[in-house]
């Protein structure tokens, strides 16, 4: 199971720590 | 306990304190359970929360209420936190209106979290643009209040709470990140600096934190980028 837990926790660090936004300037 | 007892439980027309400790247990038990515990929780586990959401949010607020309301948005956050659950949550109709109505400067704590729920949302990979579902919900939202549709955003920045502020700056940059036109990145910065978050932006500028600096940064380099393709 353990590639379908966590799903929000992952998506709310990449946001927090703006990786998120990164990925998406590249 | 299996999750068919809380649904029992949920069932149960709870309220005040019994319903408080119900919840607060059951969060526990969506976050440290596996997923099949969730699955079972399932689609009728997620519309008995919803729908005791909006009965606490139509309700007058009492602050045990609040409390109720804020440990559902918990739960929620729970349940998504697998595939399976954050797909019963994108599926219902009533998911995001719910989140965006728990929106609310008046209560700092709660808003943290349904923003950043939110947040999370709007940058999903998915088919259907999540981030105008949630732009769709806010817009109907507060139009109901009849105010202008960022103004929760504005008034939580203008909250003492530096949680807040940086919960409101993200969502703000995952809504206009993931438009796809230029125009519609500046037409929803320009409304935003427009509503004041221009005089925000000063203040918070200089406040010492990593979060709100990280959200900070995303929002100015955004912007420069658009002004270059622009």
């Amino acid at each position: 199971e353990g590639d379908e837990t966590g799903v929000m926790d992952c998506l709310m660090e990449a946001l927090q720590s703006g990786a998120a936004f990164r990925d998406r300037r590249k | 306990k299996s999750a068919m007892m809380y649904i029992q439980e949920l069932k149960s027309d709870y309220r005040d304190t019994p319903l408080l400790n119900c919840l607060e247990s059951l969060r526990v038990s969506l976050n440290n359970n596996p997923v099949s515990w969730v699955q079972n929780f399932g689609d009728e586990g997620l519309a008995l929360l919803l729908n005791l959401l909006r009965k606490l949010q139509d309700e007058e607020q009492s602050q045990i209420g609040t409390k109720c309301q804020h440990e559902i948005i918990r739960c929620l956050k729970a349940f998504m936190n697998n595939k399976h659950g954050l797909k019963s949550m994108l599926e219902s109709a009533e998911g995001i209106p719910l989140l965006v109505r728990s929106i609310n400067p008046k209560v700092p704590h709660m808003m943290v979290d349904a923003v950043k729920l939110l947040s999370a949302i709007s940058i999903l990979e998915h088919p259907e643009n999540l981030h105008e579902r949630v732009l769709e919900a806010i817009t109907e939202e507060v139009e109901k209040q009849d105010i202008e549709r960022f103004q929760p955003l504005l008034t939580g920045m203008n909250n003492s709470s530096i949680a807040l502020k940086g919960g409101c700056m993200q969502l703000i940059n995952a809504l206009i990140s993931r438009g796809e036109e230029l125009d519609f990145r500046i037409h929803i910065r320009s409304e935003l600096l427009r509503l004041g978050l221009r005089d925000r932006l000063k203040e918070v500028r200089n406040i010492e934190n990593e979060e709100l600096r990280v959200q900070l940064m995303v929002f100015d380099e955004q912007a420069e980028d658009d002004f270059e393709d622009l």
